[in-house]
């Protein structure tokens, strides 16, 4: 189903936008209830991870998707060793892998709008 | 269909001072019968700031309300667009080396010269100062940090110890406010010269547990930034008028459209706000 | 018809790409068959361009098509000012508006996907 | 599903001559069931270029070959996929600061110092020359115009007239070359250096109906150079092993994803063809 697909694909680029988004209001505000909503944007954007090999990925598109997966790994471990960082003041680490969480989500657009194209024109 | 089709470019989408900007734009859209859109970069940059005006060329827009930067390439759209027969006024941030049919906006030097002259006082004349600015490129932030500079040289026992970059951002705001104390610890005061920069300046130091021993100047009147007045986090701020910038620059522009004469430079109202001021 | 829509502003994406590449195949051979193929092309965006009001214009995206109906007025426009100087062999002026149907070219790129895009999300 | 998952980014994506790279790189992966993605800059652009290999890196794929351009962003990104435990093969043009383990390719300096002294040969050791190469920031380019500086250097009656860009594209190559003959009456020898140079100076120079007095020395063997070769629209040209590279470099990949030991750098044949080589 087109719209299912199409949905799915549109969801994980809005939950990596939030992941990236509560990071944030996380590191400004620095209070415990933020961070708990940047774990629930983690969690969220995981389930969604998930469903790619089984709703998403088929013969065409196989090594996109993988590609699409494995972005969303690297984005979240960048996001992680952020707030770690961040936890420990260790502003070095956490502002440079910020850069990197920020450019990783611009891929993850990229890729998303790869694939929804790659729907279109089957 | 809309009589006008104008496009207002900010310096970044979803900024919450563009928004102002942008409502005021909208509401004398409505009223006139003009279709305002609203579109610039994701995150401010100056090639996709140039981009998105080519692009509203391109498209032949009734006319194009932008920030300017006075950059070089910046100065070269804008005269092609002139060029090609479609109005342009800037605002917010003028660019006066280009054939821009008008300004309207803060006069930022004397906006900066005024943060500079509030900070002295309530410094009682003495004081170690960051500067936090949203860009080195835009003319509106050199013109603060010029305007402050200024004041500054009137004080003897004032000095300005670091000047960084924020890119308007608070995350990076808060990261080059926290470099400057690690870097000067002698800091007390902190000028942050566009609209994010005082709220991410108060968020490392809140957190670092300095208030007491620093000054804050902050820029706008952001509900975010009144909030953080309201608590004490923020000692005073620099009013700005964006939705006033947006309003009358799409009453202007229709005025232009219909042939009439206009002011080019038009300056609208900045003062000192401090906690006290507000509701 | 969401299918029609979607393959009308494709088309339009192809056909302005197909405008740049015979355009560059007949200043590169200078043959007047090339010329032809180019002359064609304009031909063909141009029918597509007049169905767009009609196809995808509609309350949500009046101002994203008017600009996109004259974005491809400008391409056109260009290109036209590319092929006359290139005839009079005017390079300075051919070759800075070709400069600008290269980027125009872009945008209409730009604004088809922003138009999918659209179309998706009603 | 394919044992592994490499990428190959070109220069620029529908370039004839990276399309036969592709071809090798893809024929090589079928025989080990190793996925060779294609992807890259639509046009040659060096930040288009760094944003794909940091892609790939964001991707995890198994291995990178790509062109290498010798910048100092691009070597960076090359040492971050190293770090990253990626490995990268440089084909077309190395990187020889990076950490790259390999590169396979044409050995650049030698290649233009072989068209240099091909095309002092050819005319009798006296010509003014126009050089039309593709970049000015690429290794291989630079490489190639610097062996051929050296040729010249050792010739007292050639001189370079000129040097300009064609952005590894035809018009603009046309472009340069017009402007050159406007500009410097008297050359009589062109070089072209990269793959669609060499055409796009023949096409010039044959609307200009100067081809009996221009001497023109290309690079590589497209079916469209040979054809024009064919027809004496161009003399000669340095032949590459554009599929060869492509092929090699995944047998290569594979081998060290399997720990073996490889050569650091492995260069490819080149020679010079004129039309009586070609079949
Ligand atoms: O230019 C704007 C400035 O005037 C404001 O203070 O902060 C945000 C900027 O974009
Ligand atoms: O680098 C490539 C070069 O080797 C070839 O000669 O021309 C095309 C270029 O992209």
């Amino acid at each position: 189903d087109f719209l299912m697909r199409y949905y799915l694909l549109n969801d994980i680029s809005q939950k990596a936008n939030s992941v990236y988004e509560t990071l944030n209001d996380y590191m400004v505000e620095h209070d415990p209830k933020y961070y708990a909503d940047y774990l629930v944007a983690r969690k969220t954007l995981g389930e969604d991870q998930e469903k790619l090999s089984v709703v998403i990925k088929e013969q065409a598109n196989q090594l996109v998707v993988d590609n699409y997966i494995n972005m969303i790994t690297s984005f979240l471990d960048e996001s992680g060793i952020v707030s770690d960082a961040f936890q420990k003041q260790n502003i070095d680490v956490y502002s440079e892998h910020l850069s990197e969480v920020l450019k990783i989500k611009q891929y993850i657009l990229n890729t998303t709008l790869t694939l929804i194209n790659g729907e279109l024109t089957q | 269909e809309p009589q006008y089709h104008f496009i207002l470019i900010p310096e970044e989408m979803d900024n919450p001072y563009w928004h102002l900007v942008e409502k005021g734009a909208k509401a004398a859209g409505s009223e006139i019968g003009a279709a305002v859109e609203y579109s610039g970069p994701i995150q401010t940059n100056v090639e996709a700031h140039i981009n998105e005006i080519d692009t509203a060329i391109a498209s032949k827009v009734d006319g194009i309300i932008t920030q300017g930067i006075g950059s070089k390439n910046m100065t070269a759209i804008i005269n092609k667009a002139i060029q090609k027969g479609i109005p342009v006024i800037t605002i917010d941030s003028d660019d006066s080396d280009s054939r821009r049919n008008a300004y309207i906006g803060t006069d930022n030097y004397s906006a900066g010269y005024m943060a500079g002259k509030a900070l002295i006082k309530a410094m009682g004349g003495k004081a170690e100062v960051g500067v936090v600015t949203g860009n080195f490129e835009s003319a509106n932030e050199k013109e603060r940090v010029a305007g402050f500079k200024k004041a500054v040289a009137e004080a003897p026992h004032v000095h300005i110890a670091d000047i960084q970059e924020s890119h308007i951002t608070r995350v990076q705001a808060a990261e080059v406010a926290y470099n400057m104390v690690v870097k000067h610890p002698k800091i007390n005061a902190f000028f942050g010269t566009s609209a994010l920069d005082g709220i991410g300046i108060s968020a490392i130091v809140q957190q670092l547990d300095l208030k007491k021993g620093i000054f804050i100047m902050a820029f706008d009147t952001l509900d975010e930034t009144q909030n953080l007045m309201k608590k004490g986090y923020i000692d005073a701020t620099i009013s700005q008028e964006p939705y006033q910038m947006g309003y009358e620059s799409v009453n202007m522009m229709v005025d232009l459209l219909k042939g009439k004469q206009v002011k080019a430079v038009n300056h609208t109202r900045t003062q000192v706000i401090t906690a006290k001021d507000l509701p």
